[in-house]
């Protein structure tokens, strides 16, 4: 039974591309079949396991999405990649109601080839975001422990339990994820005692530390636990996998 | 002659809202009537500011901007607060350029009341950060020291061009400034080298250091000039504001 997670959160920089690269390397290794769908335009996740963005988008092209998938250096791995092409980054900004059909459709159909699907999603709640969480089974939110996080969280959710009433059942919540957590600073106690106090169950036991070796890694077009995996970033993902199988 | 920097990049959480407020109170500080536009749907830099965003968006109504404009608490500064509202959110992501002309001719219509507006944009390169841009004199691009930023920079210099392009001798660069600047990373002095080997003048000289008072003031309502005064991060944004005045 394949699941689709979606890993979405409107503020910017709180380690979406990080968990989607991370968590869909780990998958891998624990011997699911895996595709990370690149839905940023600024294609960062195609980068950070070192593909390349193509010419034109594969959601938008009339190709089958399963051959415009491809293998990765990493066990079980593949990824959709994403594109510049302002044209289609556009296009898929404003898509109507019949056009995001159109791409749930596409985001389905390559579902059955693997065990898990994950989409990383621009820092947005447009149209692009709500046919992502449309296509999905789950939502995994990343949260920095910083004050504007908390801010959107409310905000985020608003706009998730929308997508759940229109398509009552489907779409679940994967969990919220602490991410960028250092441990010396009293703002990420904080931080950490609301959100556990606000959201209980969802918010995951693992919370990802800050570590430079997490930053470092897609530089290199590698996922930390290919990169670094004495880390403690490295770790925290193995444990983020082994929590989301459990959760399964 | 007033001048309006307008304060974005596409990548997330780069520093966009932090430098947008702390900027703009220490240009008040430094005898400049000053107003902050608050572009970004998340509404970060008016909560940032102690004020309350708003039920619809000052620049979807018909009432006249300078009407709508709040003073706050600090010397010399006004904000024009954004709203939540998404039906005014999901209309300003989508402008057509009729109505994107309009939204520019209201920003312009109350530069005349002060000596700098600066827009925060939200993490986007659509049409809200178009406008906002052609509504700019300058546009100032926050940057992390990150592998992922220096990504970004590139596609976003693009876009800026094509802006500049339609509305030749309007908008220039204020410049790049780079954030949460950690001493101790060697990627850090990585990305800072090549940033500067690239873009050369534009790069601001002073860096803003990583500094958890930075992140603690919007908790207080507060800028860090006003929080934290002897802070690092405090002195950083003092000192970019000599180098913003120094450039005019
Ligand atoms: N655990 C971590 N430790 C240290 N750095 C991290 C960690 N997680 C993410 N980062 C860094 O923080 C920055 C933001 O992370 P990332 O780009 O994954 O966030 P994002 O939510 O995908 O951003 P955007 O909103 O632009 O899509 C990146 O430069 C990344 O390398
Ligand atoms: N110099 C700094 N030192 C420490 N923390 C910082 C610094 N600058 C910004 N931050 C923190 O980093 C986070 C991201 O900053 P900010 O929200 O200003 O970025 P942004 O580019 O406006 O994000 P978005 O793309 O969501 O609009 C915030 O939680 C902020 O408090
Ligand atoms: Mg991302
Ligand atoms: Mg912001």
């Amino acid at each position: 039974m394949p699941t689709t997670i979606c890993i979405a959160n409107q503020k910017g920089g709180v380690g979406k591309t990080t968990t989607s690269i991370n968590l869909a390397a780990a998958l891998g290794r624990a011997g699911k079949q895996t595709l990370l769908v690149d839905m940023d335009p600024q294609c960062n996740a195609t980068s950070g396991l070192g593909s390349r963005a193509l010419p034109s988008h594969p959601l938008v092209s009339e190709q089958a999405l399963r051959h415009q998938a491809k293998k990765t250096d990493f066990t079980n791995l593949s990824v959709l990649p994403g594109s510049h092409r302002f044209r289609d980054v556009d296009l898929l900004a404003n898509l109507d109601d019949s056009e995001s059909a159109r791409v749930v459709q596409q985001l389905q159909s390559c579902t059955g080839l693997f065990d898990f699907v994950l989409i990383d999603c621009p820092p947005s709640m447009g149209r692009l975001t709500q046919t992502a969480l449309s296509a999905s089974d789950e939502v995994l939110m990343p949260i920095q422990c910083e004050y504007f996080a908390m801010e959107g969280l409310k905000q985020m959710i608003g706009v998730i339990r929308d997508v759940m009433q229109h398509r009552p059942g489907k779409l679940g919540f994967a969990g919220i994820l602490l991410t960028m957590f250092d441990d010396s600073l009293e703002l990420t106690h904080e931080v950490e005692a609301e959100v556990r106090e606000f959201f209980g169950e969802i918010v995951f036991e693992t919370v990802i530390p800050r570590d430079v070796m997490v930053s470092e890694a897609p530089g290199h077009s590698r996922p930390v636990i290919d990169y670094a995996p004495r880390s403690r970033g490295c770790r925290a993902y193995m444990e983020l996998c082994m929590e989301v199988l459990g959760r399964e």
